[in-house]
Order: C-alpha cells, then sequence, then structure tokens
C-alpha cells in the first residue's frame, strides 16, 4: 500500500471520506492520527 | 476592531460558522470550510495549536485560504 | 470529576502546565511537553481541531503519550 505520508492534505482527507472515517482538519497536530487510522481501515 | 468583531466576541462562539470571524467572508470562508474548517471554534483550535502565535497563525491563514494582509489582521 | 479538575475550571487556564489537566501526572505530562502540548490552552486546541469529537481526542491522547482509558476520561 503506497506510503500515506506522501499524499496531501487534501488526498488523506478525502480517503478518509472513502473509508468513512469522522474526521476534523488535516493539519500537522492531527495528520498522523488520521494517517494511523487509514493504515489500520486499509490493512 | 469591526463591528463584526464586537459581535463576534459579544458572546460565546458555541457553533458558529467560520464566516462570523471577523476578516472572513464568503470567498475565505468557503476555502476553510472546504479544508474542514467550518466552525468558528476549530479555527480557534488550530490558532492555539500555534501556541498563540501570530506570526505563525497568520501565515497558516494565508497558507490555508489566501487570507491577505488586512484579513489576517481582522 | 476530581479536585485536580475542579481547580482546573475555578479559574481562567491562562498559561497553565499540561500537568495542570486532570488525568495528566508527571509522567504523561513530560511526553506531552516533548511534543510541544507544554500548556493545557494547547491540548485544548488540540481538541477543538478534532472538532470536540472525544473519541478522536482519547485516541490522540493514547497515542501521544500513553494515556489509558480513565486517564483519558479524566
Amino acid at each position: 500500500m503506497s506510503s500515506l505520508s506522501g499524499k496531501s492534505d487534501k488526498e488523506i482527507s478525502q480517503l478518509l471520506d472513502e473509508y468513512g472515517i469522522k474526521h476534523g482538519p488535516i493539519v500537522e497536530s492531527t495528520r498522523k492520527l488520521y494517517e494511523k487510522k487509514l493504515n489500520e481501515a486499509m490493512t | 476592531t469591526s463591528q463584526k468583531h464586537k459581535d463576534f466576541v459579544a458572546e460565546p462562539m458555541g457553533e458558529k460558522s467560520v464566516m462570523a470571524l471577523a476578516g472572513i467572508g464568503e470567498v475565505l470562508g468557503r476555502r476553510l470550510e472546504e479544508k474542514g474548517f467550518e466552525r468558528a471554534y476549530v479555527v480557534l483550535g488550530q490558532f492555539l495549536v500555534l501556541r498563540k502565535d501570530e506570526e505563525l497563525f497568520r501565515e497558516w491563514l494565508k497558507d490555508t485560504c489566501g487570507a491577505n494582509i488586512k484579513q489576517q489582521g481582522d
């Protein structure tokens, strides 16, 4: 699975919506949490 | 400060829209909404996370919604 | 709520340390400080940026400083 860290905030936000993961804005202090949740949802 | 800002601080921000913030009109408001900052309190959160550093916050606003100097100041 | 929390909400949080937060003791406080969350208001900012979502905030706390269920609850 392509590493999420290379994706833009917008792409991360779209992926979170695709996986139905509730979220707020993707900012520096929240990005790591959302990437982790996406990784969990993708595996 | 503008009347808009006076109105804003006159009561708890609660669930107010991001467009209730002084300096944030229709255009900037839409851009902020698209990035997940629909509510004024979320923008406040970002300001606090940036340790209330005005410089950083202005830069963030400019990067996030293209706010110009005046709008950032408001 | 704990006495610590009562004390905390009894006055404006101002520049209080992150360790003034209920549930955050020496160990968790150090970890949060190391990650830039030295002040209580920065943690508040994170809660707001997470849209005041308790579940997300609990998960973030656990990931960031290893807070257990009880500490997250506090």
